[in-house]
């Protein structure tokens, strides 16, 4: 039911942009990024975290806006509606979940297409070190963080690295609780 | 042989290569350019420049006003998106015996090629293997655009570009 | 012919769109 939740709003209550405008966008604000911090890749990875944190304190609002899903059970759950759910509203596309760790803690999704990463070709002093997607780690941190889910997501591989796959893994550290103010 | 440049927008080259045959047809290892006439090609090709670019911004005459362009003469390669055959130029110079064959891209980028022949005669165009050429070789260079760690006019470096545009010209020209 | 992924992808079948 996930599933055709997330194919039945993408397909009727979501406007669409064309995906290459989308790809080249992101593409020149991370060729920019790497000129602006002389290619320090390290400092491009932090900064692209920090803008998709910034889009995922905010993307959550309008994700729940238009899915109107309760508050998932546990991390189970929560590995599908961000699957089958959110990347497929947001990007039309259903990343596999793998890699559970044994307290069912912490999964990877796998990510078959990745419509930011087409047509790139990293430089070869930014293979060993530039997650290109790195803003899809801010945006699931920003985004979970903002439902009381206070988890760590980073990249385990990428094949614009030259990996065989595109592996994210999100791990949750602590369920936050809303405290009031002092 | 055949000579293949992509001139950039300053004239610059953005990538050279040399084409020859593996086999002749009695199984005889075809040559490339004499070495003499291989230093001249990149001038050969320069002395062309002029011409393409002539013809680049030309006004084609055939187009009557009040089209469906919006009235007034178009450019060479027409504003209707479905006819590509305007980017290929066919022969636009020759030298010699040699011709030499150009293609636009719709970013003014230029594609250009001195064809040789081995018999010191003139060389005959196959006009439609030439432009399947130039074509996939456009489409390959669309790619290498999409890129977003290429600049334009950069020089393009990537041997898998080179090992393509090399199995093309295996393809149509030889 | 050297493997390349940005070189294998097909410019017309591809996903046409994202969510605005």
């Amino acid at each position: 039911s996930l599933k055709h939740a997330g194919e039945d709003i993408w397909k009727n209550r979501t406007e669409k942009v064309n995906a290459e405008l989308f790809t080249l966008t992101y593409g020149a604000i991370v060729s920019q990024l790497c000129t602006d911090y002389e290619r320090n890749f390290q400092k491009v990875n932090e900064q692209l975290y920090s803008m998709g944190y910034n889009i995922g304190v905010r993307l959550i609002e309008d994700f729940l806006a238009r899915t109107a899903l309760p508050r998932c059970e546990n991390m189970v759950s929560t590995s599908e509606v961000v699957s089958k759910c959110a990347f497929k509203i947001f990007l039309n596309i259903t990343p596999q979940i793998t890699n559970w760790s044994h307290e069912k803690d912490a999964f990877s999704l796998i990510l078959v297409e990745n419509p930011l990463s087409d047509f790139v070709e990293l430089p070869m002093d930014a293979m060993k070190q530039l997650w290109y997607s790195n803003i899809l780690c801010g945006v699931l941190r920003g985004a979970l963080e903002m439902v009381q889910l206070d988890c760590d997501v980073w990249f385990i591989s990428d094949v614009l690295r030259g990996d065989p796959q595109t592996e994210l893994r999100i791990k949750l550290n602590k369920v936050l609780k809303d405290e009031i103010p002092i | 042989p055949q000579y293949f440049a992509i001139i950039g927008k300053r004239d610059n080259p953005v990538y050279e290569a040399e084409f020859t045959a593996q086999q002749g047809q009695q199984g005889q290892v075809q040559q490339g350019f004499p070495q003499n006439l291989k230093e001249l090609n990149p001038f050969i090709l320069h002395a062309s420049l002029d011409i393409i670019e002539d013809l680049q911004w030309k006004t084609n005459p055939n187009t009557q006003s009040g089209s469906n362009s919006g009235g007034g003469g178009g450019f060479l390669r027409s504003r209707n998106v479905a006819n590509v055959d305007n980017c290929y130029l066919c022969k636009v110079d020759h030298f010699y015996g040699l011709a030499v064959t150009a293609y636009l891209t719709y970013g003014g980028m230029k594609f250009v090629m001195i064809h040789g022949n081995m018999n010191n005669g003139d060389v005959q165009i196959d006009d439609n293997s030439v432009r399947a050429f130039y074509q996939e070789v456009h489409e390959l260079y669309i790619k290498t655009l999409m890129n977003p760690f290429y600049k334009i006019n950069d020089p393009i470096t990537s041997p898998a570009f080179d090992s393509r545009v090399r199995a093309l010209a295996r393809k149509y020209l030889n | 012919m050297i493997p390349s992924r940005l070189y294998n992808e097909s410019l017309m079948f591809r996903k046409q769109e994202v969510s605005l």
